[in-house]
């Protein structure tokens, strides 16, 4: 099974036609592996991006050097399957 | 109810196939089980059929699950099957809808895909299909149909590595050409609704162009109507348009193939995340979100039913 601890899911939040191509470029980019979950688009819509643990930091890096707004949306992916995972137990114990 | 199932968690592809069974066995005067194909790596593609009766009646088509990732829909749509066969007799508005019409659902599209998810990689999105002279498996399910295939457009790639890939050619995926026979061969499908998760958007054709649909203005009230019927539950708010305005240009869409193939009432749902867990939403949030999409769902198939064309 693989796992994704360390993954980060970042929330980018483009101003402008401009931001939207940065991360149209990061997009391309497939060695960072980048796994978007919602993709660079209409304004109006966040941009939400899943990065693989040894590209966060480029990636980081990236945005704040072209000023790109973003939060982390999740902070260590792994946690969440985790706890997905415990709740699926949890349930079909009480179907027991 | 006698049944045991938690429709507050998430299930294995084994244990949602059971359940159809036992809701087959429990209301076996409205619903059956029909099997519409195999997937790739021969999974059956179970379809439930709700019928009061009468031959090829005009009929509606709803699935989820077809990026396999999206956990809460194949979940809302267990859920759902199980809402419409209980509220039938109950329900005026639902019985009025089945002694007039059918429902079809799919409650999981892309088996093999969702088996993936549960097996090997839980962010699995596309289907299980191996892609000659690549190493990357799979074709993204919602960029395949024969509706602008292949078209330029930021949403739909062709490479088969990337998420969105549109595969080698349009209903090259068994999972897709499954549903397009089998809706061609009832030939009476009046809307064809389908469940995709997240970010809280109802949309309707266009995808593969930016062009308005001929029904834009009456799919657009419907839309907003079934939006606000969501919204009257919890609150949670979708954002109705095109494809196009609403996300992107996005070539091979389902409900773009269903629209031009004349099934005007064509409508993709984004349910809900209204927080920070993107589609890996927590069981907790699984019957809500059922709850309020099937508001939605009914307010658009009550529209079906009393709009015929």
């Amino acid at each position: 099974l693989e796992t994704f601890v360390g993954h980060q899911v970042l929330r980018i939040m483009t101003r402008n036609e401009e931001e939207v191509e940065k991360i149209q470029l990061l997009e391309s980019l497939e060695h960072l592996e980048l796994d978007f979950w919602i993709n660079p688009s209409a304004l109006a819509q966040p941009v939400d991006v899943r990065i693989p643990a040894n590209s966060v930091q480029a990636v980081k890096a990236f945005l704040e050097a072209h000023g790109i707004q973003y939060s982390i949306l999740i902070e260590d992916l792994q946690v969440i399957l985790d706890k997905e995972k415990e709740d699926m137990a949890c349930g079909q114990q009480k179907e027991r | 109810s006698s049944n045991t199932f938690n429709y507050g968690t998430y299930h294995t592809l084994e244990e949602i196939y059971t359940e159809l069974d036992h809701l087959v066995a429990e209301y076996s005067s409205i619903v059956s089980k029909l099997q519409i194909g195999q997937s790739y790596e021969k999974r059956p593609l179970y379809v439930l059929k709700f019928s009061t009766g009468g031959s090829n009646r005009p009929a509606i088509w709803l699935d989820a699950g077809i990026h396999s990732r999206e956990w809460v829909t194949q979940a809302s749509a267990i859920w759902i099957a199980r809402k419409i066969a209980s509220d039938y007799g109950k329900d005026p508005s639902i019985t009025s809808l089945l002694n007039r019409m059918d429902i079809f659902l799919l409650t999981v599209s892309n088996p093999d895909g969702y088996v993936f998810t549960h097996t090997t990689n839980r962010m699995w999105r596309k289907t299980r299909s191996k892609n000659q002279g690549s190493l990357c498996i799979g074709v993204d399910p919602n960029r395949n149909w024969d509706a602008g295939f292949g078209g330029r457009s930021p949403g739909a790639s062709s490479k088969p590595c990337s998420e969105s890939y549109h595969g080698p050619k349009a209903n090259s995926e068994v999972e897709v050409k499954s549903v397009v026979n089998f809706i061609k061969n009832h030939g009476n499908i009046r809307a064809f609704l389908t469940l995709h998760s997240y970010s809280q958007l109802l949309m309707y054709p266009y995808g593969y162009k930016c062009t308005k649909p001929a029904d834009y203005a009456e799919l657009d009230a419907v839309g907003r109507s079934a939006a606000n019927s969501i919204r009257s539950l919890y609150g949670t708010t979708f954002r109705v348009g095109t494809i196009c305005n609403v996300i992107y240009q996005a070539s091979g869409g389902s409900i773009d193939w269903s629209y031009d193939n004349g099934i005007k009432y064509s409508f993709a749902f984004e349910l809900r995340d209204t927080g920070r867990y993107g589609f890996l939403l927590p069981s907790n949030q699984i019957i809500p979100t059922a709850e309020e999409t099937w508001l939605g769902l009914k307010t658009i198939m009550e529209h079906v039913r009393d709009n015929s064309y």
